[in-house]
């Protein structure tokens, strides 16, 4: 995935 | 996933369970500003779209669950259980919190990482959540007094901000391409406004005296 628009935190 | 955002994300969950069992144990919501909690729902009813369309992981997917059940628990708390509404006092709760919804809201269409809806609704929530302690700050300084648990409500939320800075500074020191603006940004702006509360927060600690904010 499209590291900048990847939202792994809360 | 490293030490400083597990740690922030127990402070946060802590956080909150302090107030359902501060709520819940005193059938009270005195000292706790109910457009703090509704700007809570709010951020994270839109932060969340993606909780059916990305699958991070069983953690992430849980902890989301769990962040938008307890918040709507509270604000249910506060507008329908007959004794906590009771308890609720309007007057002191006088922030307008619309401006900041609609402020934030007009910042996520011009500042954005990518203009769909489900990133202009993140960087929405990001901006929301930086601004939505200010009601309560506010409603704490105008009552002077603050309760031991409203006190380690907002001692709490305010340790998840500073770990999750120490995880961004970890983050961009181990993952070469780690770089969120919006993110770290609207989090330093956030942890910035915990600043003054922490200061009179650790010296009630350090006297062993009860909070009061000065007027």
């Amino acid at each position: 995935a499209d590291v900048i628009t990847e939202h792994d935190e809360l | 996933m490293n030490i400083f955002r597990l740690a922030g994300d127990m402070t946060h969950l802590l956080s909150i369970i302090v107030l359902l069992l501060k709520i819940y144990a005193t059938k009270s919501c005195s000292g706790v500003s109910r457009k703090t909690q509704e700007l809570y729902a709010i951020v994270f009813l839109a932060r969340y779209l993606d909780l059916f369309t990305d699958f991070i992981s069983v953690y992430n997917s849980f902890m989301k669950v769990v962040f938008i059940a307890s918040s709507l628990a509270i604000v249910w708390c506060m507008r329908v259980h007959p004794m906590v509404r009771r308890s609720y006092d309007k007057e002191l709760d006088t922030f307008r919190h619309y401006f900041l919804i609609a402020a934030c809201f007009l910042l996520a269409l011009v500042l954005h990482e990518k203009f769909t809806f489900q990133e202009v609704f993140w960087a929405f929530s990001i901006y929301l959540e930086a601004v939505a302690i200010l009601p309560q700050l506010v409603l704490l300084q105008r009552s002077g007094n603050v309760d031991n648990l409203t006190g380690q409500y907002v001692f709490f939320l305010g340790a998840y901000r500073g770990f999750y800075i120490l995880n961004w500074i970890y983050r961009y020191l181990t993952e070469p391409r780690f770089t969120r603006w919006i993110a770290c940004v609207s989090g330093v702006v956030q942890t910035a406004l915990y600043a003054d509360f922490f200061y009179y927060y650790f010296i009630s600690w350090k006297n062993n005296s009860k909070l009061k904010l000065p007027a």
